[in-house]
């Protein structure tokens, strides 16, 4: 997390705010619940009180405004900047502006007002943004369901006001996963246009061969469509498009736009429907062959006649030994399929049908 | 600019937008863009904020980030 310069707070901890006009796009009874709420989320964390006033000069006075709208620090129109807030202090200090131009909601259907709100009130009562990409503080934008702070914001606010003194214990939201963990699970992993996509929990790793830091970022900043968390994921570059799957439907992406026609249920490539989820998938360049796994089997899927193979399913077990009874993740290099199960990674030699390596599963992070 | 694409053209001008926005970079040209030094620096101040890996140039992981909705407040400074 990271502070104001000169660690700009408020010296009292009863705090006043004033919404001095409202979006036409929610009730403004929504807007004063939804306010409300965001304010009690930083409640819970400090000793701060917010009393609302509905005239005069609050602390922290909040409006909505598009373009110029009066602070010399014009918005941008729909998307780019969503809003901005301005640190404690007098006058303009501590006020928060959301642009007008964008769609504000009270769910995922667009910019979600609860999620923009509290992390603007956070500037307003001292927090800068901070650089961990689970944290709400985090400075782009990215919808997510359950209370909004993250560790990383709690230890912030609280080292500029303390902890609640009601000792209310929080529940933050969960971190980021950290690459180098041994005992880091993998939920999916795919190539995409050359580049090697690591997925877990609400994120993603990207990896570039030329480059040994991954790059991490939350899944729905980079796919707002798809779902937090995914459970498989494989690519078929000769119609350079990705395919997510999580639960029974699958998505099929290019670059960043989704496929019309998507998200599809899993049964539509022609598995039963007994099946609810896919665990792993994988495509094997030098058959045309995607392997689907799921629970202790697996399938053959052909994708250039677009049907499943006959014979199918076959057990994991027979036929790859040694790995265990399922997949949690798939890839294929080389000859070589890399199947993740649990903390670990087989390297399979698809030549010789066998085991030959076995590694922990972050060493696809370069660990 | 150098007989440079209108998508470069177009990403550069992002570019220097956002890191006026968020990183203090002063307004005004800045001479050849992609080469002025203070446009680079800005760049790997950025790219050290998001734990990209900090190259100076506006390369594909960089754009990205610059393009997705975000806060008004600068990432860095007053």
């Amino acid at each position: 997390y990271n502070h104001f310069p000169r660690r700009l707070k408020w010296e009292r901890n009863d705090l006043t705010f004033r919404i001095t006009n409202y979006t036409p796009d929610l009730k403004s009874t929504d807007v004063d619940r939804i306010i409300r709420r965001a304010l009690n989320v930083w409640s819970a964390a400090t000793p701060l009180t917010f009393r609302k006033l509905r005239e005069g000069i609050a602390d922290i006075m909040i409006s909505f405004g598009s373009k110029e709208h009066g602070d010399f620090n014009p918005f941008d129109g729909p998307n780019g900047l969503l809003a901005h807030a301005y640190p404690p202090g007098r006058d303009i200090g501590g006020d928060v502006h959301f642009d007008e131009d964008e769609n504000w909601t009270n769910d995922q259907s667009d910019y979600n007002l609860f999620i923009v709100a509290t992390h603007e009130l956070g500037h307003a009562l001292g927090l800068a943004h901070s650089s961990d990409p689970g944290a709400l503080m985090y400075p782009a934008y990215s919808y997510n369901e359950g209370f909004p702070l993250a560790e990383d914001d709690i230890d912030g606010i609280q080292d500029l006001y303390g902890p609640n003194p009601n000792g209310k214990k929080l529940k933050p939201r969960p971190d980021a996963p950290t690459r180098c963990d041994p005992e880091l699970t993998i939920d999916a992993v795919t190539d995409l246009r050359g580049e090697t996509y690591i997925f877990k929990d609400r994120f993603f790793w990207r990896l570039h061969p030329q480059f040994p830091e991954p790059q991490q970022s939350l899944t729905r900043s980079t796919w707002p469509f798809l779902p937090n968390q995914v459970d498989a994921a494989y690519e078929n570059p000769d119609k350079d498009t990705m395919f997510v799957f999580r639960g029974i439907r699958m998505w099929a992406i290019s670059g960043y736009d989704l496929v019309k026609g998507y998200p599809k249920y899993i049964h539509k490539l022609g598995l039963p429907k007994r099946i609810r989820k896919i665990d792993a998938a994988v495509y094997i360049k030098d058959t045309g062959k995607t392997l689907l796994f799921s629970d202790e089997e697996y399938w053959s899927y052909n994708e250039a006649k677009g049907t499943m193979d006959t014979g199918y399913p076959r057990s994991i077990e027979t036929d790859f030994p040694g790995i265990g009874d399922e997949v949690d993740a798939a890839a294929y290099r080389s000859g070589y399929l890399y199947l993740f199960n649990d903390k670990l990674q087989f390297e399979y030699s698809y030549i010789s049908r066998k085991v030959v390596r076995i590694m922990r599963a972050n060493s696809v992070l370069n660990c | 600019f150098s007989s440079s694409s209108s998508t470069e053209i177009d990403d550069y001008l992002l570019a220097e937008k956002y890191l006026r926005q968020h990183y203090g970079l002063s307004p005004g040209l800045q001479g050849s863009r992609a080469a002025s030094g203070a446009f680079q620096t800005k760049i790997r101040e950025m790219q050290k904020f998001f734990r990209l890996k900090v190259t100076g140039n506006l390369d594909e992981n960089t754009l990205d980030i610059m393009k997705q909705p975000r806060c008004g407040v600068p990432d860095i400074g007053e």
